[in-house]
């Protein structure tokens, strides 16, 4: 799975994911990846995430619509968010799981559960960074 | 006005060293680098974030080190069905296709679904279909396959004969 999250100069969110599913996935299998607020969601002035890892808990529990939820109506920031998601929800389900995010401020969240996760990102200064583990 | 930002992944997992080889590695992370730059160039250029998401899934969904696109994990019966989405945080408008199967491009499908059709999914062979009408990039299914993910699949399913799949890693059945 791949995917992407920007924050543009007018302040505008987006979000978008794309995926080939798992080795062997049985024939019409779909995760969470085409699923608005399972596998991707953006929402101005709050955040935009796409996520990574077994995509049938990732619906069941409206993944990255959890985290503009969080943030929405629990006032919880970024990061707060997308760590209480990534590696306390996701993980009691004992799932790989990982994802990128934005917010509407230009602070970013990549959180992994599993080794690693292969993530890169422009931010405000400017330098492009990459990384695949810790 | 905030600073511009893009962020990105190309998958989570075991990313075991062993999976691949330092020239496979080097070529992964130049790949997430081109997605980067792909999507900066918009964004420092004053462009939408939507374009900027598009772009970067895009050249990822290209590579052969990543499961999306080209490089996809291949279904039990030996076929690929992709799955993608696209969501626009100013509008809320969102797009998404599942279990397509020749659209070299899913993530373009998804945006086409978004601005071109009155859904947000669309499913299976119409989607192929609907991407096609709407002149976007199809290919045969086997433009998909890369000898990695073929090999992945003969050993879950040599697994699966020896009554052995319970043992699989995380990199075996996910890739």
């Amino acid at each position: 799975t791949v995917g992407a999250v920007a924050l543009d100069g007018d302040g505008r969110l987006a979000a978008a994911t794309s995926t080939g599913g798992f080795n062997n996935k049985p024939a019409g299998r779909v995760g969470d990846t085409p699923v608005i607020g399972a596998g991707t969601y953006a929402r101005n002035g709050v955040c935009a995430v796409s996520c990574t890892g077994q995509g049938e808990v990732f619906m069941r529990r409206v993944a990255a619509y959890d985290v503009v939820a969080r943030m929405s109506y629990a006032g919880q920031t970024l990061r707060q968010a997308t760590d209480a998601l990534v590696l306390d929800m996701l993980s009691s389900h004992r799932i790989g799981a990982g994802l990128v995010a934005v917010d509407a401020a230009g602070n970013v969240a990549m959180p992994f559960n599993t080794l690693g996760m292969a993530r890169g990102w422009i931010a405000a200064d400017g330098r492009l960074r990459v990384a695949t583990h810790k | 006005m905030p600073s511009p930002v893009i962020a990105i992944h190309g998958g989570c997992g075991t990313l075991a060293a062993d999976l691949q080889s330092a020239a496979d590695w080097a070529e992964t992370r130049a790949h997430l680098a081109a997605a980067l730059r792909a999507a900066w160039r918009i964004l420092a250029a004053g462009g939408a974030a939507l374009d900027a998401v598009e772009a970067a899934v895009v050249v990822l969904e290209d590579s052969p080190h990543f499961n999306a696109g080209h490089g996809a994990a291949l279904t039990e019966d030996a076929v690929h069905e992709l799955d993608a989405s696209i969501m626009d945080g100013a509008t809320m408008a969102a797009g998404a296709v599942c279990t397509v199967r020749t659209i070299r491009n899913p993530v373009r499908a998804a945006r086409a679904v978004m601005e071109r059709s009155d859904c947000v999914l669309l499913a299976g062979a119409a989607a192929d279909a609907f991407a096609q009408a709407h002149g976007l990039a199809c290919v045969g299914n086997g433009y998909f396959t890369t000898e990695r993910r073929v090999q992945a699949l003969a050993a879950l399913k040599a697994r699966a004969a020896r009554g052995t799949i319970a043992l699989a890693s995380e990199a075996e059945r996910h890739g």
